[in-house]
């Protein structure tokens, strides 16, 4: 059965891009069929595959506005396993008007649903913000991962992002809707306090944090100046290792 | 002659408001009167100075929407030289009322140019987004200070905050607007292609990026465990001493 994760938290800079990029790597690498959905308007996911979102005419925006716009017409397949529904700088225009028309938040629910048979995994890259976008991404999701820098302002991020899961679940949107894991990342081994907010997300968390700590790793800056991900460029650095593993923690549910 | 300075970029986590922080502190440490002004509804500058943006009443949300409010009454004082004025979880709903109901921008300007005799810097941090509130910090502000984060996405970040300053200034709503530099932020030495993107943005953008440099540093990650400003936590490291020589090229202007 198909399985829809949002990669979500408004938080800026925490990883999401990183990780919707190199875990949907990871799986298509263990022969998943994995979708890629770009909903950034600022589209680092679709600038991190080759492409450009100045320059995108079949994107999430199309998907969006269109009824005549299909999940296989949007895509860009990019081996056998991985393709990419790349993001647009019109994404932000299809925002205010869906605030300003007061626009139903399901289109990309029922697409993605419609399309669910043709992948094992799709995974939803957003903004960082709690509106519009963030808002389609938690209706069309089955499960939520809450990538969360281990850094002092972590708890403040996902207490925020738990909230709009918890509205867009009782305020049935999307009543099946839940929370698979909050993911560490870029947990800095030199910083003295790092561990420290992976032990106290952990203890607030229960259950809700994954066993997998993605490391403060120098590849992952270097990896797209090379044109590739980290899982690609250094596929032994520590963060490739952990994107890895944390492909085998999703694959064991 | 009070400096207006919004502090933005709609990418992520690239520093805004661990510049509005430290700059705002090093100046203030200076002898310069300073009002920090967050408008970022997750709040960090204000968690950071250690308020709460879920409870607080006298905050940038009142100053927006209340005709009553004035700079005074919504600023809490720090110290000698330095105030902030809080943000709050409530400027979300306030920039969806303000799109919706297609209400002016100029609020905060009217309100920090009619108090502007009274501080020598004002520093509005923004949130990770080009919508109202980034474009209300570039309407009330005289100059922006774009942090850009050592990375290959730095140049795609900057070209969209540069377009939105062309676009603030050449549509009339502030026709003085002037961007005073780009700031390199996380410069992370061991990795390979940090001063490329360096070299790259002061090839691009020749003399709109200030000469200093804020280097990756953890005592940036440690300092708000111990309530503090890196500047004032580790006042020697690479980190701190970065942010007092930015303080000294915004003095020598
Ligand atoms: N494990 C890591 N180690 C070092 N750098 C990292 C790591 N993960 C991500 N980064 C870098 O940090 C920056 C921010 O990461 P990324 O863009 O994935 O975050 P984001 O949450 O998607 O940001 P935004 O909120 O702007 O969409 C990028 O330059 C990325 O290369
Ligand atoms: N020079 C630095 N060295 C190491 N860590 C840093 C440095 N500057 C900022 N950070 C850390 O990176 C994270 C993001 O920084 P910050 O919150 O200032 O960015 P931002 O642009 O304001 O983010 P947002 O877009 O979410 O508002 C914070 O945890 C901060 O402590
Ligand atoms: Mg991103
Ligand atoms: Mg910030």
């Amino acid at each position: 059965m198909t399985r829809i994760l949002a990669i979500a938290n408004q938080k800026g800079g925490v990883g999401k891009t990183t990780t919707a990029l190199n875990l949907g790597m990871a799986l298509s690498q263990m022969q998943r069929r994995v979708l890629m959905v770009d909903l950034d308007p600022q589209g680092g996911l679709t600038v991190f595959m080759g492409l450009d979102p100045y320059h995108t005419e079949r994107s999430s925006y199309s998907l969006l506005m269109y009824d005549g716009m299909t999940v296989t017409r949007a895509m860009r397949p990019f081996s056998t396993g991985l393709a990419l529904i790349p993001g647009s700088i019109d994404l932000a225009t299809a925002a205010v008007k869906i605030i300003q028309e007061q626009q139903p938040l399901d289109r990309l629910r029922e697409v993605l649903r419609s399309s669910r048979i043709n992948f094992d995994y799709i995974l939803i890259d957003t903004p960082p913000s709690l509106d519009v976008m963030t808002a389609i991404s938690l209706v069309a999701a089955d499960e939520v991962i809450i990538p969360a820098q281990c850094h002092y302002l972590a708890m403040l991020g996902i207490r925020a992002i738990k909230d709009t899961i918890d509205r867009v679940r009782d305020g049935m949107r999307n009543p099946a809707l839940k929370l698979r894991g909050v993911l560490p990342t870029m947990y800095d081994s030199q910083a003295d306090y790092a561990q420290t907010v992976v032990d106290e997300l952990r203890a607030v968390l229960p259950g809700q944090v994954f066993q997998t700590v993605i490391p403060y790793d120098v590849r992952v800056l270097d990896a797209p100046h090379r044109g590739r991900a980290v899982i690609e460029d250094a596929p032994n650095s520590p963060a490739a290792l952990a994107y890895r593993a944390l492909a085998e923690e999703l694959l064991a549910d």
